[in-house]
């Protein structure tokens, strides 16, 4: 069993929607629910790195998705492509044998523990892109106990990182 | 006091893997 899945895929979510909201994004991320039109995420993406995640990628995303499940898998499938081609193409790293989200689940049932593995790819763009040391550092001023939570998927996201 | 030795070492390590973070080069894009 992973450090992760003893410590909760649960209170995997929850440390890192308090980590998310020191983007201080315009769309509400304080509760899964929120998260699932994929809105907050793709605003958070475009904070970590502007140049790729440009306003013509963020226009792709809808805002207005209400309860429609698919516009919401639609979105999130782009954050999520999105994120991985990060990964390749800026960070120069593929994530081998990290069991990506399930969309669907996200969308149709806000399901809080495949949203922290989304949360967390979003993270490991956070701390290896070239402003990690001012995201790093809001990490390093958390409250402990979310800092372990989120050292520790930072653990696993690396495990499964290659160049 | 044993737990303030604990909460220390606690400290330490996150302080420790987060500045390993920031010194950690990046991969060549690909």
């Amino acid at each position: 069993m992973s450090a992760l899945e003893a410590l909760g895929r649960g209170q995997l979510c929850d440390s890192l929607l308090t980590w998310i909201q020191t983007f201080a994004v315009e769309a509400p991320c304080s509760a899964v629910d929120e998260m699932t039109s994929g809105v907050a995420m793709a605003q958070v993406l475009q904070k970590i790195d502007g140049m790729y995640f440009t306003d013509a990628w963020i226009s792709r995303i809808k805002p207005d998705v209400g309860d429609n499940w698919r516009l919401k898998i639609s979105n999130l499938k782009k954050i999520l492509k999105g994120i991985l081609d990060y990964n390749h193409e800026v960070l120069g790293q593929q994530i081998n044998d990290f069991t990506l989200p399930d969309i669907s689940l996200i969308a149709e049932h806000s399901d809080a523990a495949e949203l922290g593995r989304m949360l967390q790819l979003i993270l490991g763009c956070a701390v290896n892109c070239e402003q990690k040391q001012e995201y790093i550092q809001t990490i390093m001023m958390m409250e402990e106990s979310v800092q372990h939570v989120v050292m520790t998927a930072i653990q696993e996201l690396m495990s499964k990182e290659s160049p | 006091d044993p737990n303030m030795k604990g909460a220390a070492a606690n400290e330490g390590v996150l302080a420790n893997f987060f500045n390993s973070l920031l010194s950690k080069k990046t991969g060549v894009p690909g």
